[in-house]
């Protein structure tokens, strides 16, 4: 059973995490409009800018972050920023759409003029994460203990991340047994997926630099 | 324009509440 502690905490992450997304308007244009290869660059890009700017207030949100020193903040940011990205449109991708969005959504990222070797296991892990049906309270949690991750570059107090990161674990742990009662691996599974993020992570930079090159 | 921000940059105005610069 959860403690009406740990039921708080959940419902306070999972309110910053819907409240904390980017704008419908500027999600409407990557369906609206169609734009050519330079447009559908700077597009994503300004995605990804503003991805970054909900994900920094999301993250004032979670119980404690603020207490950090700042510059372990900073490098907290910098080093989930990308994966979080990841998980939030895995998130998208895994929900339900309205007809034909998400074949529009895709074909938009395979015109974008990002290489194939990078967008296969993307889509890859796009589907592995749908595949998990995973509530919002576990997409929420992931994103905040993926932002937590103490083995970041330049994190001094390492352990101070810890103590913010491991309640949050240990709140995820016991949602997987209430939501999932008869996959009793869920929550390794998840914790697997992280592993999966940090491989899209490490490729993400030569595959942003190829892209920019194209 | 916002893109040409290094990602560093942008977390540092946005965790100073700045978005909107």
């Amino acid at each position: 059973e959860l403690s009406q502690d740990q039921q708080a905490l959940i419902n306070y992450i999972v309110d910053a995490h819907n409240k904390h997304r980017i704008p419908q308007e500027m999600a409407k244009k990557l369906l609206q409009e169609q734009f050519n290869a330079k447009e559908n660059f700077l597009l994503l890009t300004e995605m990804a800018t503003t991805h970054v700017q909900v994900l920094v207030e999301f993250t004032k949100n979670i119980p404690g972050f603020s207490t950090l020193d700042h510059e372990d903040q900073i490098a907290l940011l910098k080093g989930s920023a990308v994966e979080a990205m990841f998980l939030r449109s895995a998130q998208v991708f895994s929900k339900k759409q309205p007809n034909g969005h998400t074949e529009v959504l895709e074909d938009r990222i395979r015109r974008s003029g990002m290489s194939e070797e990078f967008i296969t296991p993307m889509f890859n892990f796009y589907r592995s994460i749908g595949e998990l049906q995973m509530m919002q309270e576990e997409h929420a949690l992931l994103t905040a203990i993926t932002i937590l991750s103490p083995d970041r570059p330049y994190v001094k107090d390492q352990q101070a991340v810890e103590r913010l990161q491991e309640p949050l674990l240990e709140v995820l742990r016991k949602i997987c047994k209430i939501q999932h009662p008869h996959d009793p691996q869920h929550f390794a599974r998840l914790l697997g997926r992280l592993t999966e993020l940090r491989t899209l992570n490490h490729h993400h930079a030569e595959m942003l630099e190829s892209w920019r090159m194209s | 324009p916002a893109s040409n921000l290094g990602l560093e940059d942008i977390i540092r105005k946005a965790l100073m509440g700045n978005m909107e610069e």
